[in-house]
């Protein structure tokens, strides 16, 4: 438990996950 | 997030490398704990030479690991890799594990964005560092094609100066939900970066934070690595995936919590940036020579950075061979290791390795071996050189013995003959004295003519006498 996969709690993310639109 | 670019040239920095090969192996870390406002920022900066030879982008877990959507620790990634120093490298997407934009790890296309206008950074097989936005073209192309490339998020330094604005307006899309990617720019958190300073060195920051509550945002690192000489720089993944790895073993203090929130895990990324020990380009030497502290040690005729060119010497076999591995090939009709004798008299081929075949053990052409040349002296048969005794070419022996025998005799005649011409003249002569003689005529019938006068003259009557 104090080893291993990391929880990916700390997200930095440049653009927003749930996209409307797709790349033009 | 932004508009695909497929042709065309797009704003980018090119560095060339140095012309004075740099000294391989050079490699500096530098730990910092800096103040930025008032907070105190761990972190790391890595210097490398010699980018070409000592920087790579790997893949998640080894080669094939982006198509596999792999994910893994900076350490487990670099475990097999021998990396000195390592990073997280590119973005991306945390629920598939698909690696987002253009990545390129040691000379293999991972993938392609298609164009998509985010920040790159690569380097190209001459050595040339590319820094800033591709399209696709670009991205793809062969004459000088990239061997190490990824993809990162706002080109944070250009060619010496601060780059965020015009970052922003090249690769957000202000349709979105609007401050996203403001607050993604301005937020304080843990940050890497790769670039390159003036001298042509391989740069990789590294800082540590959390999102919102440690760390430094995106002004802040260009500004310190302004400082620190870097000329071009883009951003990376930051956040829970920023990590440092030195000499394999984690050296950073990761913003991730473990399954237990007491402890602090490294994150499973997918991207790699690696500096290693210097590699020979291309790694193997063409198959032509040895690696040896990142150069090639050529063999056999092969010659260059990378045992790519052949090299016969400054005759390069005389123009008349070929320059090959194994030295030079002769031409047909020259010998020597620089092709610049010609075949002694009776051989032939290239090399002269095989005798002619001519009758009588003649000469031949020394490129073609035909035994019907000219120019050449005629080549008797040893039996018909010398005459043997007793045989005559024309004549039998007896002709010659009687032909021999008949001129003495003429000759003996001849002697005779003149011998007693010779004679008769000499008694002739001793009754001539004077201007005339006087020769009286004798009577067959013994009468002595009545008249018999001396003549005048002085002619005296040599019967008188």
């Amino acid at each position: 438990l104090g080893s291993g996969a990391s929880r990916d709690d700390d997200l930095l993310l440049p653009y927003p996950r749930a996209r409307a639109r797709r790349p033009r | 997030d932004c508009t695909r670019v497929r042709a065309g040239s797009r704003e980018h920095e090119s560095w060339a490398p140095p012309l004075a090969t740099p000294v391989a192996g050079g490699l500096a870390v530098r730990t910092f704990v800096s103040h930025f406002g008032e907070r105190a920022v761990a972190g790391h900066l890595t210097r490398a030479a010699a980018p070409l030879r000592a920087f790579s982008v790997l893949e998640p877990g080894g080669p094939g690991g982006c198509a596999a959507r792999r994910r893994a620790t900076v350490e487990e990634t670099v475990r097999a890799a021998g990396c000195r120093v390592a990073q997280n490298g590119g973005f991306f997407r945390m629920d598939t594990g698909e690696c987002l934009g253009n990545v390129v790890s040691d000379q293999r296309r991972v993938s392609s964005s298609g164009g998509l206008q985010n920040a790159q950074f690569g380097i190209r097989r001459d050595g040339t560092l590319v820094t800033g936005y591709l399209s696709e073209e670009e991205v793809l192309d062969t004459e000088n094609p990239f061997v190490q490339l990824l993809s990162g998020v706002v080109w944070l330094i250009r060619n010496g100066s601060i780059y965020i604005n015009e970052s922003q307006a090249t690769e957000c899309d202000e349709t979105q939900e609007t401050g996203s990617f403001s607050k993604f720019v301005n937020v304080i958190s843990a940050r890497t970066a790769v670039g390159h300073d003036r001298k042509g060195q391989l740069v990789l920051f590294h800082a540590d934070g959390q999102t919102e509550q440690r760390g430094i945002n995106l002004w802040e690192m260009a500004e310190f690595l302004l400082k620190q000489d870097v000329v071009n720089a883009i951003n990376l993944d930051g956040g829970g995936s920023a990590t440092f790895v030195h000499n394999g073993t984690l050296a950073s203090y990761p913003s991730d919590h473990c399954q237990d929130n007491m402890w602090r895990c490294p994150r499973r990324v997918t991207t790699v940036v690696c500096v290693h020990e210097p590699r020979c380009q291309p790694p193997d030497c063409h198959g032509h020579g040895t690696c040896v502290e990142g150069r090639c040690h050529c063999t056999g005729s092969f010659t260059g950075p990378g045992c790519g060119e052949l090299d016969c010497g400054p005759a390069n076999c005389s123009h008349h061979g070929l320059c090959m591995e194994t030295g030079c090939h002769c031409d047909a009709g020259w010998t020597g290791p620089n092709c610049s004798e010609e075949c002694a008299l009776g051989w032939h081929r290239p090399g002269c390795q095989r005798p002619c075949e001519c009758e009588h053990q003649c000469p031949c052409d020394p490129q073609t071996g035909n035994c019907s040349i000219s120019g050449v002296k005629l080549c008797l048969q040893p039996s018909e050189a010398t005459l043997r005794t007793g045989e005559l070419s024309f004549f039998t022996g007896t002709t010659w013995l009687a032909l021999t025998l008949a001129l003495v005799f003429l000759l003996l005649i001849s002697t005779a003959a003149n011998l007693s011409l010779l004679l008769s003249r000499v008694e002739r002569n001793r009754h001539l004295d004077g201007d005339y003689a006087y020769h009286p005529l004798q009577e067959l019938n013994s009468e002595v003519p009545a008249a018999e006068k001396e003549q005048p003259g002085g002619a005296h009557n040599p019967f008188k006498d």
